[in-house]
């Protein structure tokens, strides 16, 4: 699964130093759903970005599959999360110059075993806009090609960086019933960053973070 | 106050047509707090911009405090904005080359009774970060900076774009807060596209939105 020990990170800029990750350590079964809680600025999209390989740790260990990825140079880093990693952004990340067929189907292609991507677009109510760009569309919609794109590939670790943030209640709701359905079918390990109350009920493991330390990982007891 | 009538706003793109505003037609009156709900993609953000002047309906009428800025050309509506309206918006946009404090400085420039720069980075707890730039803050701290500069502009018109979308619920709560302070203070008239239970339950009136149609304008039962 997931297992972190004493993970650092620090963030300079001059001589102005932020301890985004202090001492950072975590174990996470493979299979579970997990939810990252924690106030603006604790440090979660940065423990987020340190599991899916796309930020590097400055100190400690981070194992993932049995792979020890703070210890892979760039090429390898950049085959692990093809290989083993969708990713839904806090800021989406969609490409302005392709639709959003063509934003999904980046992710497809980079898959061993994607999902068919017109099923995809469907659930998440985005298949009417399939030919729309990103600046024709609401915030809530580009949230959702966002999150296709990461479900189209199917991958082993799904990282979703508040994937409902823009979204009303409803369409939450679907985008949640849309990750429990991948996760029954494909078992696939989820982390979720969110403040929404009824992913947090679902998980099965919580995380807390607060000023780059982590200050809670306990079993979910209403899960 | 607000003064709508049968305002329509059409996206085109090529020989697709997008009916975004559907003959929306709404009266809020000067001084208060409201909240617009609705789905995603039904037409919430789009209002906004029409109200604030960012956007440009196709049909009908819009007066803000008596100005029928339907009828401005584009200097008019710029002077407009700059005047009385201050914004938050759904993508922060801010500018990366400029630092915290000089973000929040644009919103003092172009006011004629800004509040304290300090003071309002203190009160959305931006303050140490005053000197760091956008691409090294965290997604919620992007948006309490775009926040801070609408409140410091102490616009007589704010309209909020789901100002605590990427915030926890105590970091909004203190939004939520300081939105009430400058309301209380000044009597500004407050728009706010919100998921928020805890904004809902506080404004005046509440504002429903579905598939570009005004459904519903009520005063809040519960405020
Ligand atoms: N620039 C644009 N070009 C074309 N269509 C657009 C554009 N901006 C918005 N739309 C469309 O207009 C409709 C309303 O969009 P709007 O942004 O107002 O929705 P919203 O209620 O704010 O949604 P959300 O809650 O997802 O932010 C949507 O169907 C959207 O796809
Ligand atoms: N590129 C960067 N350069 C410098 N500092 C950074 C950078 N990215 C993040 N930080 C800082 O690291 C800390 C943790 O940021 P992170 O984005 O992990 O927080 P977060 O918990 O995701 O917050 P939010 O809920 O607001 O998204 C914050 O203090 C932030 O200012
Ligand atoms: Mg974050
Ligand atoms: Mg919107």
């Amino acid at each position: 699964g997931i297992l972190l020990k004493n993970v650092q990170k620090v963030y300079k800029s001059g001589d102005v130093e932020v301890q985004a990750l202090k001492n950072v350590s975590l174990t996470l079964p493979e299979g579970t759903i997990s939810v990252i809680l924690g106030p603006s600025g604790s440090g979660k999209s940065t423990l987020l970005n340190v599991i899916g390989g796309i930020d590097r740790a400055n100190g400690g260990e981070v194992h993932i599959f049995d792979q020890a990825i703070h210890e892979f140079n760039d090429d390898q880093l950049t085959e692990y999360r093809r290989k083993y990693v969708g990713f839904i952004f806090q800021s989406y990340n969609l490409i302005p110059t392709l639709t959003v067929y063509e934003n999904v189907e980046v992710g497809a292609e980079i898959s061993e075993s994607p999902l068919p991507i017109d099923e995809v677009l469907k659930g998440v109510g985005m298949y009417d806009k399939k030919d729309k760009f990103p600046q024709q569309l609401s915030g809530g919609e580009q949230q959702r090609v966002a999150i296709a794109r990461a479900l189209v590939k199917n991958p082993r670790l799904l990282l979703c960086d508040e994937p409902t943030g823009a979204l009303d209640e409803e369409t939450g709701k679907t985008i949640l019933r849309l990750l429990q359905d991948v996760h029954r079918q494909f078992g696939t390990t989820i982390l979720i960053i969110t403040h929404n109350q009824g992913i947090s009920a679902m998980a099965h493991w919580v995380v807390k973070m607060k000023s780059g330390e982590l200050v809670e990982c306990a079993k979910n007891e209403h899960p």
